[in-house]
């Protein structure tokens, strides 16, 4: 599965 | 951004502004749990450092900011300006129970060793417990005002609707958070109970009482 962390959530 | 997102950050914040309506307007903090509204701004503290570091968008830093504001500000109605109306005999529930286990794990189990994201794991972490004080709280006064059942019910299902934004952005993005994705799911189970009681009477006009 791609793990991508990016914090673009709030 | 996705429907379910927006969805999920618009119930967010519809939770946000009732329960701070619902204490301006009533000039009343009972039955809220100041413990869970002082986690919620640690929550939110821990994890938008990044505002100081990175721009994503305007709505992103225009959410972050709103959030910070309205946590600290429901902080400060409940122990400074209405802090007569705290109810502090049922708010009993031990945070520390909460915060030094939610610490230990997000040293344990993060996704990079730095502090910006071991905060972050910690404010994820943390935001899937934090309501527990709150649900606690009336569970020892075995009732709830309706406009509080709402504020809770907005509050769950903002999680609810990241669970469904994760499934979406897992499958058009291939983005996959794992530490999000199980801490959003144990948070959405903790209120699961509440969910049956809502929809069961607060819906059909009932008010909210639990069997004392």
């Amino acid at each position: 599965w791609d793990h991508i962390n990016q914090k673009d959530e709030l | 951004m996705n429907i379910f997102r927006l969805a999920g950050d618009l119930s967010h914040l519809a939770a946000i502004i009732i329960l701070l309506l619902k204490i301006w307007k009533t000039r009343s903090c009972a039955g809220i749990s100041g413990k869970s509204q002082i986690l919620f701004a640690l929550v939110f503290t821990t994890r938008y450092l990044d505002l100081l570091t990175s721009f994503i968008s305007l709505y992103n830093t225009f959410m972050k900011v709103v959030y910070i504001g309205c946590a600290y500000a429901t902080v400060y109605l409940i122990y400074m300006k209405f802090k007569a109306t705290y109810d502090g005999n049922h708010d009993t529930f031990r945070v520390e129970f909460l915060v030094v286990p939610v610490g230990g794990l997000a040293f344990l189990v993060n996704h990079d060793f730095s502090p910006l994201e071991i905060l972050w794991t910690f404010s994820i972490y943390l935001e899937s417990v934090a309501i527990l004080p709150q649900l606690f709280l009336i569970s020892k006064t075995g009732e709830a005002e309706t406009i509080t059942t709402h504020y809770l019910f907005c509050l769950g299902v903002y999680r609810a609707l990241y669970l469904f934004n994760w499934i979406w952005r897992f499958y058009f993005e291939g983005f996959f958070d794992m530490i999000a994705i199980v801490a959003g799911v144990v948070q959405t189970i903790l209120y699961c109970d509440f969910f049956y009681l809502y929809v069961t009477k607060v819906l059909k006009g009932k008010k909210l009482s639990l069997p004392a």
